[in-house]
């Protein structure tokens, strides 16, 4: 479960 | 985007506010840690970086251009515009002591060694210890007006709310980042003290005052 590559958190 | 995340994002946007509207209102900057305000810049300038490479939504973006540019009007408040009022004999908390071993942490532990992803983990980790000069002021003063204490519960609850975005994006979108979850732990943990103060006394309209 790797993070989403792109970061769409603050 | 959940429930959680976008509660997060406005209890953050709120101590913001509250943060501004206290200097712009009283004109005094008294109480406030001006080292903890220049950690914040330093945390979103590395963390949004990717404000010009990456479009996420509109939302994403105009909060990265808010936090940024909040960040730089509150440290000018600070330094320059309120200066007479600034507290630096209490604001004493060494934070080159934070930020060499969290740019060595960040070095060390990343999710990929590349400059944005350093960046990043550097940012992720100096938020989680960047309050510590602010509530080191705090005890030192013995005491926090109470609109700094509501701007301090806000601030502590956006990524107390972020760790439970994060479970329920591991459940439902298989989403799961340690570094973030970590260091959100940690964060919020550092708060855990003033919100048992916070709760226990200025909800019945006492004043905050930490064990000095």
């Amino acid at each position: 479960k790797k993070e989403a590559r792109v970061k769409d958190e603050l | 985007m959940n429930i959680f995340r976008l509660v997060g994002d406005m209890s953050h946007l709120l101590a913001i506010i509250i943060l501004l509207m206290k200097m712009w209102k009283s004109r005094s900057v008294a109480g406030i840690s001006g080292k903890s305000q220049i950690l914040f810049a330093i945390v979103f300038t590395t963390r949004y970086l990717d404000l010009f490479t990456s479009f996420v939504s509109i939302y994403n973006t105009s909060m990265k251009v808010f936090f940024i540019g909040t960040s730089y009007v509150t440290v000018y408040f600070i330094y320059q515009h309120f200066k007479p009022t600034y507290d630096s004999n209490h604001d004493t908390f060494r934070v080159e002591f934070l930020i060499v071993p969290v740019g060595g942490l960040a070095f060390l532990v990343n999710h990929e060694f590349s400059l944005l992803e350093i960046l990043w983990t550097f940012s992720i980790y100096l938020e989680s210890v960047a309050i510590l000069p602010q509530l080191f002021m705090v005890s030192k003063t013995g005491e926090a007006e109470s609109i700094t204490s509501h701007y301090l519960f806000a601030l502590g609850s956006y990524r107390a709310l972020y760790l439970l975005n994060w479970i329920y994006r591991y459940y439902f979108e298989g989403f799961f980042d340690l570094i973030a979850v970590v260091a959100g732990c940690v964060q919020t943990i550092l708060y855990c003290d003033f919100f048992y103060l916070y709760i226990t006394k200025v909800l019945k309209g006492k004043k905050i005052s930490l064990p000095a």
